[in-house]
């Protein structure tokens, strides 16, 4: 609302490898030398956004122009986190918008 | 200042207790706990994995820079030579003292959980920790198995005991002898469930008679989930009980009834976790340190109870990463304990009371990376420097911030967070 001020929204940042994009036999638990991809996530009272990047375990770098897939719920509406609206959202728009 | 600390870390525990809500639990003793604390109600972990998610809180920093994602490696070799904060509060004069599961066994933590760094003495780890995964679930035909859903009688256990049962015991002759010899302690009491296998004392199922026990609200694997982001649940398929069903890999599902049954027993193995902290909360009062002890409560990570299609952790999601989080300060989020008076006499969930809420309540999302600069405000420490953009260099310094700005001083009920102007 315009006449609130904003209040300093304080987020919770996690994350989480993969091995493939694929589930499989040890995609829970991968060894370092095998993460390919790291779900990095950011969460507001407001909603939950993850990006699931590229990583290159030998650098620990991780490359947020290699998307493989993003999720986004909105926690009033979704609590539960079951309706991905990531792909209703054109490209970085919404992404810009809560940053 | 000068308080003591008593830091209990519980594995694999979501905020399923009472006092987070949940209408089907018996924790009367957390409650009653939260009931002199103030209770974080949106807390997260940085990993829903055990090793990473408490390296990252014990130092304060993120996996990124513990650059620990799995279990096999110990940053002090790894990343950098991070203090921690067990370690802050033993070079600030503090017995550091660890009974349990506090680091993750093993390479992360050096094989000694990073004692002496971190301990002022050898951590204690209960001697039937080792039988966790051995065969010792009694099936229906009363041969023994490795089950996931595994009520035992205590008496047929080896040793005649269960690893929190133990752990419960030490910190309580710990207590005692922190309350003779007088000195400030950080006492650090990690217990095992509600993580697999479900393992506990068989009476708890009487608690939660499985025609009261349903389904996750949302038991399918979203149409619009990305495959990556999907957890396998590979660990309990590698169960005896579970891998008899043979259901398909990745997506399963379980058998209806099963998992109800999986949930009956993550929640019987809350209750026999709720007694444990009972217990020794109720030996916190019986050497009359209550008054000046703080006790923080929380858990690595979450679990999954088979919403999504899911089980365990091993995700992104909130029911795998939010975690209980609460802090009783005596003279802060209760008023000052006279000397002697009980705070936390022990409470059988068998004669479950309902009514117990929190003292205060926060909304604020907050992560468990905070833990580190928090503890030591309310502690009268030094806060740890935030670090810098890259600090594999500096031993000392937070990622998380000092979260005690939400709470609220006088000890009053936490204001509701004002939307808008302050």
């Amino acid at each position: 609302d315009t006449d609130k001020c904003f209040n300093e929204e304080p987020v919770a940042f996690s994350q989480y490898p993969r091995p493939a994009d694929i589930p499989q036999w040890n995609s829970d638990k991968p060894r370092l030398k095998d993460i390919r991809i790291m779900g990095y996530s950011m969460r507001t009272v407001d909603y939950r956004y993850t990006l699931w990047v590229q990583f290159n375990p030998n650098n620990f770098s991780a490359n947020f122009e290699d998307i493989h897939a993003g999720e986004l719920y909105m926690m009033e509406t979704d609590p539960n986190q079951d309706h991905n609206i990531y792909n209703n959202t054109s490209d970085g728009w919404f992404f810009k918008k809560i940053l | 200042d000068g308080m003591n600390i008593l830091f209990i870390v519980v594995d694999d525990l979501r905020p399923v207790l009472g006092c987070y809500g949940d209408k089907l639990v018996k924790s009367p003793n957390i409650d009653q706990l939260a009931s002199q604390s103030v209770v974080f109600s949106n807390a997260y972990a940085q990993q829903a994995l055990c090793a990473p998610s408490r390296v990252s809180f014990l130092t304060g920093r993120r996996p990124d820079t513990t650059r620990l994602y799995d279990f096999y490696s110990y940053w002090r070799v790894h990343a950098g030579n991070y203090s921690t904060m067990p370690q802050y509060f033993k070079e600030n004069g503090y017995v550091t003292l660890s009974v349990g599961k506090v680091f993750h066994p093993g390479v992360s933590s050096n094989y000694t959980d990073d004692y002496p760094y971190s301990w002022s003495i050898p951590p204690f780890h209960p001697s039937t920790e080792k039988y966790e995964n051995h065969k010792t679930c009694r099936g229906k035909d009363g041969r023994l198995y490795a089950n996931l859903v595994c009520p035992v009688d205590v008496t047929e256990m080896p040793g005649g005991t269960l690893p929190d049962i133990q752990s419960t015991e030490e910190a309580i002759r710990l207590l005692n002898i922190m309350k003779t010899n007088k000195q400030k302690f950080f006492l650090a009491v990690g217990y095992h469930k509600p993580h697999v296998p479900l393992r506990y004392p068989q009476e708890f199922l009487k608690l939660y008679p499985l025609e009261n026990i349903t389904l996750a609200p949302d038991p399918w694997v979203p149409d619009k989930l990305p495959s990556v982001a999907y957890n396998p649940w590979t660990d309990i398929r590698q169960r005896d009980d579970v891998e008899a069903l043979n259901v398909s890999f990745p997506y399963g599902p379980l058998p209806d009834d099963f998992q109800r049954q999986i949930r009956q027993s993550y929640y019987a193995a809350v209750s026999y976790l709720d007694v444990q902290v009972g217990l020794l909360l109720n030996a916190l009062d019986n050497v009359g340190l209550s008054n000046n002890t703080m006790v923080v409560f929380t858990a690595d990570h979450g679990w999954s109870l088979g919403e999504h299609g899911e089980w365990a952790k091993y995700s992104n999601f909130d029911v795998a990463t939010r975690v209980p989080l609460m802090f009783y300060v005596p003279g802060m989020t209760t008023s000052s304990v006279t000397h002697g008076m009980r705070i936390f006499p022990f409470l059988d969930p068998f004669d479950h009371i309902v009514g117990l809420v929190p003292q205060g309540q926060s909304k604020k999302v907050v992560e468990l990376v905070s833990l580190f600069p928090t503890l030591a405000e309310l502690a009268g420490l030094q806060v740890p420097p935030a670090c810098p953009e890259t600090s594999f260099h500096v031993a000392l310094c937070t990622e998380g911030t000092s979260i005690v700005r939400y709470f609220n001083a006088s000890g009053a009920k936490v204001e509701e967070e004002e939307e808008g102007c302050d």
